[in-house]
């Protein structure tokens, strides 16, 4: 009803990762915008065939420059996100080769105005420290269907791998 | 023998001393996402200790992001040692991604990475994963998009199917699920599960390894290069199966393939460790052994495998082991009474199709 609009988002953090408190609003944050990609059909249909043994494209893969000619977001999407950060002061932005990838850097402050309902916090387990978001963010509905989702504000690292080391049983145990 | 090393996995899996790369055109990759550092002193060692039978490398050709110093990892050390170990002699980079920034999510700036490389090793295999549920479906969309753009370049993109099995998602009372795991369940990767020798003090045939991760995604449908091998599997297991409203039967099942993951020595902090599991050592192994197809490929002027799903269900197990022993770890509760899914003649969403007969496979990859 505000003009703002939220992704589905994973909010919800392990447990084990303790509160520490607000961030200072000066501290910088950086987040990744995953722009709108163009092609998507074509991308899956592309990858079928050129994995497929009986295509005649079996292994016509193609180059990075040949990917992102198919995959590259409108002239649209790129325009209407870029006024977007700029609007609000973020020109600290690097893309990717398929420009499909915005990574800002920002502080804090400008973040929760950016994303409206995000509070950034510090937590920490073990000697690791990270900052992200408690709440779900919102983006202007002008920009959230030029965006896939906005990274960095709330998956947090795993504890462990998929690798363990175990005691060599006891006999009782066995 | 008293645990798996590289002499042990290259007699199961059929490798002669020349089957190693040539050294030209090829590489491969390991990613680490957890500050998790391999120590070069480490790789060393383990190839001083293990790699005698086989002409090998003991340096990583290349790191990507910042190495990191103090200890060492142990998933770092296992998956650098092996994936050395089975595609020896290849050109081996470190992808390492431990986030700059407090704000920064490895994973993701991983991913961003290949974007933006256009050189990359043909072969990545990743240790790393998290429950579906826990995720956006928005995020995994898209990554599943980034795996697309990975394969259609060529790259081959190894995930870990996880160490738990086919999980357990506890929803309310009396009631729970399989859980399956994100990336392992992207129809666009190809997925590894975990065996154990039968005699685990010989090299003898493999059963499946309790903690083999595998099961159904709730997020992403059944691929087609897929739907026979499981409808096979379904209509062939009836007696075995858990009740359906554990599994959604209509999405991407995975494993694909397996080895491996039970019992093996690690050199992690100068320190020789033993018994160390996980599908985290098998999905390094089957990764070098496609290095080595894709170096035989590339040899021979053919393209790298690139996305081998399609292929591979194809083959319908030809060129590996099949094992159809043993079951995989469920939900602890009176109707699975801790057992997930079984193995089974043919592909099983425990050890996907086998595990690799390298000669075998070879052939069937090289045509």
């Amino acid at each position: 009803s505000s003009g703002y609009l939220e992704y589905d988002q994973d909010v919800l953090l392990p447990k084990d990762w303790t509160h520490v408190g607000r961030v200072d609003p000066s501290e910088e944050v950086e987040l990744t915008f995953a722009l709108k990609q163009q092609n998507l059909e074509l991308l899956e249909e592309t990858l079928r065939l050129v994995s497929d043994p009986g295509s005649a494209q079996y292994g016509k893969h193609l180059s990075l420059q040949e990917v992102a000619s198919l995959v590259r977001p409108s002239e649209l999407t790129q325009k209407v996100v870029r006024r977007w950060l700029q609007a609000h002061g973020v020109s600290n932005c690097r893309t990717v080769r398929t420009q499909d990838f915005l990574q800002c850097t920002m502080t804090a402050e400008v973040a929760e105005v950016l994303l409206p309902g995000s509070r950034f916090h510090r937590y920490v387990r073990d000697r690791r420290s990270i900052v992200r978001s408690s709440a779900p963010y919102s983006v202007h509905e002008e920009v959230h269907q030029h965006l896939d989702f906005v990274g960095g504000l709330h998956r947090v690292p795993p504890r462990e791998k998929d690798v363990r080391v175990k005691h060599r049983p006891s006999k009782g145990e066995v | 023998h008293l645990g798996v090393t590289p002499a042990i996995l290259r007699a199961r899996y059929n490798l002669t001393a020349a089957d190693v790369g040539s050294g030209q055109n090829n590489s491969q990759a390991v990613a680490q996402f957890l500050e998790q550092y391999y120590h070069p002193a480490d790789l060393a060692e383990f190839m001083a200790m293990f790699g005698r039978t086989f002409p090998h490398r003991s340096e990583v050709d290349r790191v990507v992001g910042t190495q990191g110093g103090g200890k060492a990892g142990l998933e770092a050390s296992l998956d650098i040692e092996y994936i050395m170990s089975t595609g020896a002699n290849v050109s081996t980079w470190v992808f390492t991604n431990p986030g700059r920034h407090e704000s920064q999510e490895p994973f993701l700036q991983w991913m961003v990475l290949l974007s933006n490389m256009s050189d990359l090793p043909w072969v990545h295999t990743i240790s790393y994963g998290d429950d579906e549920d826990s995720l956006s479906t928005a995020y995994m969309m898209r990554l599943n998009t980034e795996f697309m753009k990975a394969g259609v370049r060529g790259i081959s993109l190894l995930f870990a199917s996880g160490d738990s099995g086919a999980g357990c998602r506890h929803q309310g009372k009396d009631k729970n699920t399989f859980r399956p795991s994100f990336p392992a369940s992207s129809p666009y990767v190809t997925t590894v599960g975990g065996t154990t020798f039968k005699n685990p003090f010989k090299v003898t045939y493999e059963v499946t390894h309790y903690i083999s991760g595998g099961g159904f995604s709730n997020v992403f449908k059944m691929p087609d290069y897929q739907a026979s091998a499981v409808e096979g599997y379904l209509k062939s297991v009836t007696a075995t199966l858990p009740p359906q409203s554990y599994f959604n039967t209509s999405g991407r099942a995975y494993p694909d393939m397996a080895a491996l993951s039970d019992n093996y020595w690690v050199v992690s902090n100068r320190v020789p460790i033993p018994w160390v599991s996980g599908t985290s050592a098998s999905t390094p192994v089957v990764g070098g052994m496609l290095s080595l197809i894709n170096g035989q490929r590339l040899s021979k002027g053919l393209p790298a495998l690139g996305f081998l799903n399609p292929r591979l269900y194809k083959l319908k197990g030809q060129g590996l082991f099949d094992v159809t022993e043993g079951c995989h770890q469920g939900c602890l509760d009176e109707q699975v009474q801790g057992k997930g899914f079984c193995a089974a003649p043919s592909w099983d969403p425990v050890t996907g199709w086998g595990t690799p007969n390298y000669p075998a496979l070879l052939a069937a990859l090289l045509s």
